[in-house]
């Protein structure tokens, strides 16, 4: 069978679908400073998923805050800088307003996967970590 | 704050990848 580490190198999705491929992205991203992308990711698909959507209303709205509050309000955060400000406003106004949606991070989600995709994915696979790790 | 931490925890967790 395909070692686990070849298969990370197919796509970023096939990184993100393995556990130590995860802790290993990780690694590297904490190095980079940019780890926050990758919890930002994590946290819109964990936030998509149906049992958020479900019954707590409030406690989803709460939550929505709190990826807010963390990731995009500061300006100078990694993933702030990365999101459009179109976006921002976007996730800004449902928080406010309370339009509380499971695809309200959908599109800021798609923005920070297409930057790993063209900038710290491939960096990574070209990575000293990796590398030592194959 | 603890609580907000542990609700976004409990977020992320939800969508890593099961243990094989």
């Amino acid at each position: 069978p395909t070692p686990p580490y070849l298969k990370w190198a197919e796509s970023l999705h096939s990184l993100l679908d393995d556990e130590d491929g995860i802790s290993l992205f990780r690694t590297f991203l904490k190095r980079e400073e940019c780890a926050d992308m990758l919890d930002f990711w994590f946290a819109c698909s964990g936030f998509r998923k149906p049992k958020a959507s479900e019954g707590n209303g409030e406690k989803t709205a709460k939550l929505a805050k709190v990826i807010y509050k963390k990731y995009i309000l500061d300006s100078n955060g990694i993933v702030s800088r990365q999101i459009k400000p179109a976006t921002k406003s976007f996730i800004k106004d449902c928080v406010m307003k309370h339009h509380i949606d499971p695809a309200m991070f959908d599109q800021a989600q798609t923005e920070i996967q297409t930057m790993m995709e063209e900038n710290t994915y491939p960096l990574f696979l070209k990575s000293d970590i990796y590398l030592e790790y194959t | 704050i603890d609580s907000e931490d542990d609700l976004l925890q409990e977020c992320i967790s939800s969508a890593m990848p099961k243990k094989k």
